[in-house]
């Protein structure tokens, strides 16, 4: 049974597409422990119309023929949305600009929160991880992404206007756990474009920790401008350069992320 | 009669907020040329229900009483919503997070995307400047600040997700003309965090320049530590480190947006 992870945090430019795309490259081709063998089946779902995290794994906007809008609104099944990547092992639900429509379309939709939900339910059983990149709000796009998933990774910069965001982001978690998805938990806040060097940075850190306590991972994302300069090659970091900091941070996470997981 | 300038990008964390508050406040402090003596009056609005732009002049979520969200949807004048801050000449029309559900409320509403126009027509002429800060998204938000705009300025980053979303966003700016708003121009792009040192700044520079000419600001705005912190003292760079790399290029970038406002 495949377990779903929201990417989310209406706070923008956090590093949410980043992680999505990095955090489902590093679960398809790490094989976990020795007895799991090579690899596992990896969904990356882009549920951000900016696109970004398609184009991230080589489907920018002119190789996109049917996307998660067709089977959101349209008569598309979400199986014949899903294509491979160069990533053995990870496959993407690809997103358009037409997916800025969603939010208006959605609206008079009775249960409108769930219909990701219903869709993925079909094709959860084939792949271990299903990674979902939300945009940056708390619209209708991310709360259909938060009421499809088992456990929410948080990203954030230690700054103030991220610390800021956080409670409002909490807050909507607890909401869709109490009223949509039971089952929804914090999987933990994942600090990305780390520099140890500020104050602001370990003035957030500790602020943070202090009122989420163990929600908060081990692994922090270092800033690396390969990570940056990955997605304009159209590939995860750990095919663009595997032996950079910043791709290896994100190995590390994922292994934290499954032994969090394999814990639940 | 004052000049209405919308500050969006529909990607995240490019540096709206941070360009609003610090160009409004310099715009606030700055006298111009010898003639006009000191000082200007600049209010600065906040359109993000995430409230960064309040909480950056100092109106945290629990300072604010009356919000924009009250004059959009409430029966409150415009005027009302307005208080001064610790800057001479600067004013701020703040938001809080009730402003989430106006994207919801306003959709029902015949010609939603001209609110904000209307609500500021009765007070532009008290203003030499109105900075619009807005969310990371098209929707109604920033659609209701495009048409209420003279200019737009659009930060960016220089990487790779920032540049893939610029044709986007470049192409609403043409249908708000169009459509909604035909004394709307593009008064520039406005380079955030600037890294001379990465080959990715030149590539990405490079391209901008080649699509929109002289639509780009000379100033660039250095990555600066001070810009980040001075947020969580809810100041703007100007009384938080005048002295700073960061707080002098606003400066600079105010100037230059009063000298291509005067040639218009
Ligand atoms: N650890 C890192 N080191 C260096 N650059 C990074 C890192 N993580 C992300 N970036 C870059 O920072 C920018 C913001 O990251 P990203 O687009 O992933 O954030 P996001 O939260 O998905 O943004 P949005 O809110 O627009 O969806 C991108 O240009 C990305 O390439
Ligand atoms: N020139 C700069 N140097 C250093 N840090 C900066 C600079 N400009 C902005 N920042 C920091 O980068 C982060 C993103 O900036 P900001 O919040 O202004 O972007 P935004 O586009 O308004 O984000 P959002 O899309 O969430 O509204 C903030 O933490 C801010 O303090
Ligand atoms: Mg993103
Ligand atoms: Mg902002």
């Amino acid at each position: 049974m495949g377990r779903i992870i929201a990417v989310a945090n209406q706070k923008g430019g956090v590093g949410k597409t980043t992680t999505a795309v990095n955090l489902a490259a590093s679960l398809a081709a790490g094989g976990g422990s020795a007895g799991e063998g090579g690899g596992r089946r990896v969904l990356l779902v882009d549920f951000d119309p900016q696109g970004n995290a398609s184009s991230g794994v080589g489907y920018s906007r002119g190789k996109v023929e049917l996307s998660v809008y067709d089977a959101l609104l349209g008569d598309v099944a979400f199986a014949d949305v899903i294509r491979p990547t160069e990533v053995r092992g990870l496959f993407v639900a690809p997103a358009t600009a037409d997916l800025y429509a969603a939010e208006l379309e959605l609206i008079a939709e009775a249960e409108r929160e769930g219909r990701l939900a219903r869709l993925l339910a079909p094709i959860v059983d084939r792949f271990d991880y299903i990674v979902i990149d939300c945009p940056p709000s708390l619209g209708i796009l991310t709360l259909n992404a938060l009421t499809a998933a088992d456990g929410v990774v948080v990203p954030m910069l230690c700054e103030y206007y991220s610390l800021e965001g956080l409670a409002a982001l909490v807050d909507t978690i607890e909401r869709v756990r109490r009223v949509l998805n039971p089952r929804l938990a914090i999987d933990g806040v994942l600090f990305c474009m780390y520099d140890p060097r500020t104050n602001l940075t370990h003035q957030v850190t500790e602020e943070v920790r202090a009122h989420l306590g163990a929600r908060v991972f081990e692994t922090v994302i270092p800033r690396n401008v390969r990570l940056a300069e990955a997605p304009s090659h159209g590939k995860p970091a750990l095919l663009y350069d595997a032996s950079s900091r910043g791709s290896m941070s994100y190995v590390q996470f994922a292994d934290e992320v499954v032994r969090r997981g394999a814990g639940a």
